[in-house]
């Protein structure tokens, strides 16, 4: 009985693990598609517009967003390098890293929040490599893949 | 003062770092008392 | 139950290796993929992008581009909204998303 014990312990102790896995690898996958979809996406734009887009309009990744409610006064110091920055918020605010606004493109074909197309997944499935496939359509279901090891 | 400190810079990697940050910063009772005094007026913005 | 327990151990430790070995090739396929000149070129969004992942207007929306390794320090916020930026690679970069 104590063996069993230990044993169940053992299996609750890697199903925790496994979980933690499956979510980074499908995060790793979200963002592949993301990324290879915006660059598509540039690919398409700059070839039907002849000309790539002004200098000034683009923001090249990587980066991060912070943002604010237009009232917050925002005190900023910035050493004579530009190597260190200080800012003060009057108020709250958010920050956000690049692949949080490729998703709210819609680059990641909305895997992340189970709500992906039928045309979608077939675009999704054709930018990742076959082994992770049955990741991307468990996404799109929106189902665990932890299903398959556990029976629940 | 407790803090967070991440690293930036890099493409991709995971972005639960932020939510960590957004969670701290929005969670304070200060930004219910400044939302309690917004009804005064906005103070004049100053640009970056 | 003790046999259908150690089954399902050595079940999960397979499971668990395989993520382990797409994880790995994940990370790998990704850095390559973002180091590509090509994609490093059209690895952008514009403006109106930004914009557009913001869905109330009447948000503030600042840009920071800093090079690899550059720390960022958001204070707890009892004393101020505070957030520092220290870059030993080089100027960090930060401009605000015009409106329009």
């Amino acid at each position: 009985a104590q063996e069993c014990q230990n044993l169940e312990v053992e299996k609750q102790k890697r199903l925790k693990r496994i979980r933690q896995k499956r979510s980074q690898l499908e995060e790793l996958i979200l963002q592949q598609i993301a990324f290879k979809n915006l660059v598509q996406r540039n690919k398409v734009s700059e070839t039907s517009s002849l000309a790539p887009p002004p200098s000034g309009s683009v923001i090249q990744l990587p980066f991060i967003i912070l943002n604010t409610d237009v009232r917050t006064v925002i005190d900023c110091s910035i050493s004579s390098d530009k190597c260190e920055y200080l800012f003060n918020f009057d108020n709250t605010f958010e920050i956000h890293d690049d692949i949080e606004i490729l998703k709210r493109m819609g680059m990641s074909l909305g895997l992340e929040s189970g709500k992906c197309t039928a045309d979608n997944l077939v675009v999704a499935k054709s930018l990742v490599p076959r082994s992770l496939e049955t990741y991307v359509i468990g996404m799109a279901r929106g189902t665990s893949q932890i299903s398959s090891f556990t029976g629940d | 003062r407790t803090r967070i400190l991440v690293s930036i810079g890099e493409s991709f990697g995971t972005s639960d770092k932020f939510q960590k940050i957004n969670a701290m910063v929005n969670s304070s009772d200060r930004s219910l008392k400044r939302s309690l005094d917004m009804s005064s007026a906005p103070k004049p913005l100053k640009r970056l | 139950r003790y046999q259908d327990l150690q089954k399902e151990v050595s079940d999960f430790t397979q499971a668990e290796e395989k993520l382990d070995e797409l994880i790995t090739k994940c990370n790998l396929q990704l850095r390559l993929l973002t180091e590509d000149t090509q994609n490093k070129k059209l690895g952008y969004v514009m403006c109106q992008d930004l914009r557009k992942s913001f869905d109330s207007p009447d948000q503030l929306v600042m840009v920071i581009r800093a090079p690899p390794e550059t720390q960022m320090q958001v204070s707890e916020p009892s004393e101020g909204y505070q957030v520092s930026l220290k870059s030993t690679q080089g100027p960090i970069d930060v401009f605000l998303c015009p409106e329009d």
